[in-house]
């Protein structure tokens, strides 16, 4: 699974996820990836988030929306409400990670796995990948 | 400093002592020229969703990215891609499913998203649209690749001796497939 959420000189957040799905994967199973809340979701007045990992646990804990709102309703920062989303997850027994951008440029990437390819830049241009942990 | 752009290209078991220098630094590259893909977009005035749709389709090009060109098989041996997108400012949103000609399913998701007034597309139906809006169709063969038919075949074979020693793997009502790491692709 790919995906990218950025923030353009307006102000406008926007999240895009892509997959391939799961190996073997049978009956038309569908992951979370292209379902809105669930593993994709923009807001300006919160984030923008894209998530990748065990879809079905992502689609139960509608990850995505559940970033936005802890941000809207609880005053969360970013990187607060990417922890907390993810731990439900995980509490669940399911794994992956996420990428949030929030409207004012803050940025959250947790994940509960051995990795997960990842990349930032900033407005002035400064680019940064990681793998590992 | 202010972020403007964040991306991944997938979680899962990546351990360093699997990777070799090789892999890995054609990873930071394809990374890097996605990112570089979506600053460029966003510096020349052009929207988020401009920036996202165009940093995707990067990844997608690539084959090391379980999306697009990389896509991972299905049981039947056939390459099912679902994309989505959404505007933060006006809350539409695209998506398509099970697809498996469209070469750039993330263009479909905005195709869906800015061209019709509905959500989610799938199957037949969504690259039939993705055809209509004049997107780039593929023979499904332009997916294959050597390491995801060989993840494939690994995957067959496992559930094949799994089921063959574990009489507990067929379980009554589970017909559906046991979700292993190594599976995300």
């Amino acid at each position: 699974t790919v995906g990218a959420v950025a923030l353009d000189k307006s102000g406008n957040l926007a999240a895009a996820t892509s997959t391939g799905g799961m190996t073997n994967k049978k009956y038309g199973r569908i992951g979370d990836s292209p379902i809105i809340g669930a593993g994709t979701y923009a807001n300006n007045k919160t984030v923008a988030v894209s998530c990748t990992g065990w879809g079905e646990f992502y689609i139960r804990n509608v990850v995505a929306y559940d970033l936005s709102a802890l941000i809207a309703y609880k005053g969360l920062s970013v990187e607060e409400a990417g922890k907390t989303v993810i731990a439900k997850v995980d509490a669940m027994g399911g794994d992956g990670g996420l990428i949030a951008l929030d409207k004012d440029g803050n940025i959250a990437l947790p994940f509960n796995t051995e990795g997960m390819y990842r990349g930032t830049v900033t407005a002035d241009g400064k680019i940064e990948i990681y793998i590992y942990k | 400093g202010k972020y403007v752009m964040v991306i991944h290209g997938g979680a899962g078991t990546i351990l360093k002592k699997n990777m070799t220098p090789e892999k890995e630094a054609a990873y930071r590259a394809a990374l890097k020229e996605a990112l570089t893909t979506g600053y460029e977009t966003l510096q020349a005035g052009k929207t988020s969703i401009d920036a996202v749709e165009a940093t995707i389709r990067v990844l997608e090009d690539c084959p090391l990215f379980n999306a697009g060109k990389g896509a991972v098989f299905t049981h039947d041996g056939r390459n099912e891609m679902d994309a989505a997108i959404m505007n933060g400012k006006t809350l539409e949103a695209g998506a398509v499913a099970g697809v498996s000609t469209i070469r750039n399913p993330i263009s479909a998701a905005r195709a869906v998203m800015e061209k019709s007034e509905h959500v989610m597309m799938t199957g037949r139906g969504a690259e039939q649209f993705a055809k209509d809006a004049g997107l780039e169709i593929v023979d499904p063969k332009y997916f294959w690749t050597q390491e995801r038919w060989d993840g494939l075949q690994q995957a067959l074979k496992e559930d094949s001796l799994k089921s063959k020693l574990d009489h507990s793997y067929q379980q009554p009502g589970k017909l559906g497939i046991e979700n292993r790491d190594n599976k995300f692709g």
